[in-house]
């Protein structure tokens, strides 16, 4: 769960930072999505 | 200066991110890809996702992949390029009556004198 | 993204543990997968925005998800 914790945060920090001029926010399934495939890659 | 969370951080991620059994989609996972001819033992069958897990899928969008979708800092790869030919073949076939316009282009460079 | 994570997830998929990786490896490494992470944001903010959403979901990802593991 924590390691789970840290990669969620670190994965949705940086999709915070690159996409905060967008106007579009990712929802928290999203995030969780992108480290998933992050990882898995 | 190790890889846990701060307490602040412990804080924010289960604010933002944490995804909770209250929530319709309670876990994402990436299926192992698996070819439907290429059904081997060791897989076996696909495992269904327990409930209020989406299993995230490389072939719900598939009328998508018939076009470039925009990049940012990393452009399209060959293999890229080479699927996206591909899958607009494939849209192209399926729209197709009659004759298959690759058959008939393909054709062309028979020989007959060339089978033995 | 923190060396010290990245460390922990290869020693997680390392099949000896007795395997090391230099600090240069772990800069490299975070790197790659810090420019995969913000490509797939934006790739898929840029689907929701052309699809007039206001917050990218799911299928915005698997949309863009085909492509994008065929660039890396």
């Amino acid at each position: 769960q924590r390691l789970k914790a840290a990669v969620h945060y670190t994965v949705g920090r940086l999709c915070a930072e690159a996409t905060q001029d967008s106007g579009v926010q990712l929802s928290k399934q999203t995030v969780a999505a992108i480290a998933e495939v992050t990882f898995r890659q | 200066k190790d890889w846990f969370l701060s307490e602040e951080e412990f804080k924010l991620w289960n604010r933002l991110y944490r995804l909770r059994d209250s929530d319709e989609i309670k876990e994402i996972t990436l299926p192992q890809v698996q070819f439907l001819s290429l059904q081997n033992e060791e897989n076996g069958l696909t495992q269904e996702p327990s409930r209020g897990t989406h299993q995230l899928s490389l072939s719900e969008w598939r009328l998508w992949q018939d076009h470039p979708l925009p990049t940012y800092q990393v452009d399209h790869s060959d293999r890229c390029h080479h699927f996206i030919s591909i899958m607009q073949m494939i849209e192209g076939m399926r729209h197709e009556e009659g004759e298959c316009s690759y058959e008939l282009n393909i054709k062309s460079y028979l020989q007959m004198e060339d089978v033995s | 993204v923190p060396q010290e994570l990245v460390s922990k997830l290869l020693h997680l998929h390392f099949k000896d543990d007795k395997t090391r990786v230099s600090g240069d490896a772990l800069l490299l490494t975070a790197e790659l997968l810090k420019v995969f992470v913000v490509e797939a944001a934006i790739r898929s903010v840029r689907q929701a925005q052309a699809e007039d959403l206001a917050c990218v979901d799911v299928d915005q990802l698997e949309k863009v998800l085909p492509q994008l593991l065929l660039d890396f």
